[in-house]
């Protein structure tokens, strides 16, 4: 049972890369069916993001952002604050497909806050990004040239070209 | 996807385009 759980989780994974994302969420559904049995809250935690990822391409967004919570929720409990951060990061960028501005802002602040704690430059400066273009939605101009500052300043320090 | 301000695409589309080779590999 516990193989047939890591192989519905490359089935899906298989799926997922050759661009079949209906059967890329039945497979990780099933991997995460076998993953409640055994109380492996690491590979929940992977089954759930992966599923958030799948929805994204299948353009439900909402479900995606469903699944990315549940991500998140685990990342917390198992003490993993890379993940966590990435959590965040794929909530905000979801809260934008969604047009929900605030809620963007939210997580990607909880992205930045983390990012900053890890030392991770490229995350910080990706969610500086993003918060620049949540912000300019918002019409909130002052805070977005606030943050467009900062992704500036991080991207010529990673030599970011682009 | 969308239809907003151009600087927005960029980020979320950036994402997207990274999130299409990310697997959580077991």
């Amino acid at each position: 049972r516990a193989a047939q759980g890591r192989t519905y989780g490359n089935l899906g994974n298989a799926y997922y890369l050759l661009g079949n994302f209906q059967k890329t969420v039945g497979a990780h559904e099933q991997r995460l069916l076998i993953a409640k049995e055994f109380g492996d809250r690491a590979a929940e935690r992977r089954a759930y993001c992966n599923l958030g990822n799948a929805y994204i391409f299948l353009g439900q967004f909402g479900v995606a952002a469903e699944h990315y919570k549940r991500t998140l929720q685990l990342a917390r409990l198992l003490k993993d604050k890379a993940v966590e951060a990435q959590a965040c990061y794929s909530l905000g960028n979801t809260y934008t497909l969604l047009r929900d501005y605030e809620r963007a802002i939210d997580y990607h602040l909880k992205h930045l806050i983390i990012a900053r704690e890890l030392k991770d430059r490229v995350g910080e400066g990706r969610a500086c990004w993003s918060l620049g273009n949540a912000h300019t939605a918002l019409g909130n101009h002052q805070d977005a040239v606030h943050f467009a500052e900062k992704h500036l300043e991080i991207s010529r320090e990673t030599g970011d070209k682009s | 996807p969308m239809r907003m301000h151009s600087l927005q695409v960029d980020s979320v589309q950036r994402w997207m385009e990274d999130l299409r080779h990310m697997t959580e590999v077991e």
